[in-house]
């Protein structure tokens, strides 16, 4: 992950990103 | 042993094009097989719109660095297999966590194929240093020639795509999740990419975000309205 941070949860993701949910 | 700044671009692109060897110039057959079992099949309207942005991007590209245009295609051709090794990535892990095989509307939801295929498209730039925030806009030509400018740096790629900043933000994360074998230098670099958006680009009036805004606090009362500069 290079110190990168990751701010999505666990019950989160791209397809509740773009509304797909 | 420490690298000099050359021989580390160089060794960053070589892993890259590794990376990508067995990565197709067309959707892999598992690829195809979520899009078969979306309601509405995605496959024509991904190739139309990849020809579409193809032709935009090569231009733009060759505007920008001058007469050497052909490069254009051949990093967009590169951008391609990688959006299509994410998307393959991203639908497994949305598969396995959300326990759906039909990702239909993702898959036909435009914005999320210009987002990922920009994002792509970034990475490959952002690896052969043509979009830096370090060097300022220069890169120097691979053979050794002399320091070129470019106009390539972020978020130079959302106005050749024609996608607002908010929408490209959305992708960042799952990308970087899905392809853990991005470099430390990669990852920087869309976090940056990430941290100008988020305090800048956002917004911008054109912005999706007030709409959107408009419409979470209940939308149309007149005095619930802000502009953009507030």
């Amino acid at each position: 992950s290079h110190d990168y941070h990751f701010g999505l949860e666990d019950h989160e993701g791209i397809s509740e990103l773009f509304d797909c949910d | 042993p420490p690298q000099t700044p050359i021989r580390a671009a160089m060794t960053s692109i070589q892993q890259l094009r590794g990376d990508l060897t067995s990565s197709g110039d067309q959707p892999s057959t598992n690829l195809a097989t979520y899009f078969k079992n979306c309601t509405v099949d995605p496959m024509q309207a991904v190739l139309l719109r990849l020809e579409t942005l193809e032709q935009a991007f090569s231009q733009r590209f060759g505007q920008a660095v001058g007469p050497r245009c052909t490069l254009g295609c051949q990093r967009f051709k590169l951008g391609v297999r990688l959006y299509y090794k994410i998307m393959e990535a991203m639908l497994k892990s949305e598969e396995k966590r959300l326990s759906v095989q039909n990702f239909s509307k993702l898959l036909n939801d435009s914005t999320f194929h210009t987002s990922l295929l920009a994002c792509a498209l970034e990475v490959v730039m952002a690896t052969y240093e043509e979009s830096s925030f370090k060097t300022g806009g220069y890169n120097h030509d691979a053979a050794g020639g002399d320091p070129v400018k470019t106009d390539l740096c972020f978020p130079w790629i959302l106005d050749v795509v024609d996608l607002p900043a908010f929408d490209f933000y959305k992708v960042i994360e799952s990308f970087i999740k899905a392809e853990p074998t991005l470099s430390k230098d990669i990852v920087k670099h869309l976090e940056t990419c990430e941290n100008l958006i988020m305090e800048r680009i956002a917004w911008r009036t054109d912005s999706p975000l007030f709409e959107l805004l408009k419409q979470e606090h209940g939308g149309g009362a007149a005095d619930q309205v802000e502009t953009p500069a507030s």
